[in-house]
């Protein structure tokens, strides 16, 4: 799902 | 956003740049190191996959991740072109550039494919990424052991890198408290290459501070 695509982070 | 995580982003780009002047401005690529800057354009064309997906988290985060690639880019390219200007120095480059990275790449798959958030080809890659990371500045601090002499920029370049991951942590711990949020793969890998730029910072304190002269263990 979306969630585990989430790295906001560089 | 927060104070600790743009000062961090600040510096990593900081970084880029200082290498990227050094390069240029003293025509010299003595003392870095190929391998560690070739991880690292291999660490952002698999982290920065999601660019392909198009879902954009802001333009801030586009942004970097172009620049992070395409300056990694640069920088490799810069150094394969000194092969042609300047022989000699890029065959001591390559000569003095000995760590075998294998482990590293060989390493990181397994630790990826071990711990990921999603057993997917995205997210493999990315865990794969964050794992290169921890560890991809080693053959320029073996580098740097090995030949004994300090490069001034070179150490400004490790440092001002070090400083971008030192800067994540307090951002993770603020994340923590005020977000509820914790990425516990980029937070332990985190850590791990934390500990291998702090055995570097001592030395740049005892350098820096002290006088003395840059000698790694």
């Amino acid at each position: 799902d979306e969630e585990d695509l989430d790295h906001d982070e560089l | 956003m927060n104070l600790f995580r743009i000062l961090g982003d600040l510096s990593h780009l900081a970084s880029i740049l200082i290498l990227i002047r050094t390069i240029k401005a003293t025509d010299s690529i003595d003392g870095i190191s190929f391998k560690t800057q070739a991880l690292y354009v291999i660490i952002f064309f698999t982290r920065y996959l999601d660019l392909l997906t198009f879902q954009h988290i802001s333009i801030y985060n586009s942004l970097m991740k172009l620049f992070f690639i395409g300056s990694s880019l640069y920088i490799v390219i810069l150094l394969q072109r000194s092969k042609a200007i300047q022989p000699i120095a890029y065959r001591e480059m390559i000569m003095a550039d000995t760590f075998k990275v294998q482990y590293l790449l060989g390493g990181s798959l397994i630790m990826a494919l071990l711990f990921n958030y999603k057993f997917s080809f995205f997210e493999i890659l990315w865990s794969f990424s964050i794992w290169l990371e921890s560890v991809a500045i080693l053959p320029q601090l073996f580098m740097l052991s090995k030949s004994g002499k300090s490069k001034s920029l070179t150490i400004h370049y490790i440092f001002a890198l070090g400083i971008y991951r030192t800067l994540y942590i307090p951002n993770w711990i603020w994340r923590y408290f005020v977000e509820g949020k914790v990425d516990k793969l980029a937070v332990i890998s985190g850590i791990v290459q934390t500990l291998i730029y702090s055995d570097f910072f001592y030395i740049y304190y005892k350098k820096v501070i002290k006088g003395s002269n840059l000698q790694l263990p």
